[in-house]
């Protein structure tokens, strides 16, 4: 038997909602210790990987392993019925076919109860090796979403270069080229929430390119993190972190473009 | 002109 229950139900549709338009579907994968999913793209470019720990829900039980595999425009069209402020619990039997959903009003006033078919997903499962990347950009989620939906109606592909004082958004296209800069914040200033902050740790300087149309795909999370990390390397896929208090995290990993 | 690489160069499937 697997049951969890979240105070802010509304905090799974925003996940939901951050993972459906990069995969149509995917199996969550829970266990004693949370729930975690991982889906690519159709093209292979991009991953996302979902990691939730069983500390973030306010009930959580999973007596033994199971795999719940879930199409996710299908289970959007369910969780589109709970309230903003809806209670959610999720309860799956350990062969069950389907699993349900109940949505609950802060009052107890409104219950809502939903079963969603559950599917048996064959899917290929991408090792991503622990790595020490070069660069390390924490900065303001909407501040990154701006960025990548105001660039893209310049050029298709981004830029990113990372130096010690700040990070560089550079984008080319047939109307002409233009780049945004974001400073480092004075490690000084202890004014202000550090979630506005600019942070940068940096080993060596950095410098990708990538497709904004996926960047743009994965700031569909902005809702779940005043911050998001990107993660940056030579030659390697950038991560794209949105940290959730203490509920776990969603990470979108994307594949470079790299010059002929 | 930048090619578009897949994330199975750098990840392995398991």
């Amino acid at each position: 038997m697997f049951e969890c229950a979240l105070i802010q139900g509304e905090l799974f549709r925003k996940l939901i909602a951050s993972v459906q338009d990069l995969v149509q579907d995917g199996n969550f994968m829970c266990d004693a210790n949370g729930i975690s999913l991982q889906g690519m793209d159709s093209s292979h470019v991009a991953l996302v990987a979902l990691a939730l720990k069983k500390e973030g829900f306010v009930e959580y039980r999973c007596d033994r392993d199971v795999t719940l595999g879930i199409n996710f425009a299908n289970l959007a069209k369910m969780l589109k019925c709970m309230g903003a402020k809806d209670r959610l619990s999720i309860r799956a039997q350990d062969e069950g076919d389907s699993a349900s959903f109940v949505f609950e009003s802060e009052d107890s006033s409104r219950v809502s109860n939903f079963e969603l078919k559950l599917m048996q997903i064959d899917q290929e499962q991408l090792g991503v090796p622990e790595t020490q990347y070069k660069a390390v950009i924490r900065m303001p989620s909407s501040e990154f979403q701006r960025i990548c939906k105001d660039l893209s109606a310049i050029g298709d592909t981004v830029s990113i270069s990372v130096t010690k004082e700040a990070v560089k958004f550079s984008v080319g296209g047939d109307i002409g080229s233009g780049d945004m800069s974001l400073r480092q914040s004075e490690s000084g200033d202890v004014d202000g929430d550090d979630s506005e902050k600019v942070m940068i740790e940096l080993e060596e300087p950095v410098q990708q390119n990538f497709a904004l149309r996926y960047l743009n795909n994965f700031t569909k999370a902005t809702a779940l993190s005043k911050t998001v990390t990107l993660s940056l390397g030579t030659d390697m896929p950038l991560v794209t972190e949105y940290k959730m208090d203490n509920l776990g995290s969603i990470r979108y990993y994307l594949a470079p473009k790299i010059d002929e | 002109p930048c090619a578009q690489v897949t994330l199975t160069n750098y990840f392995v499937v398991t």
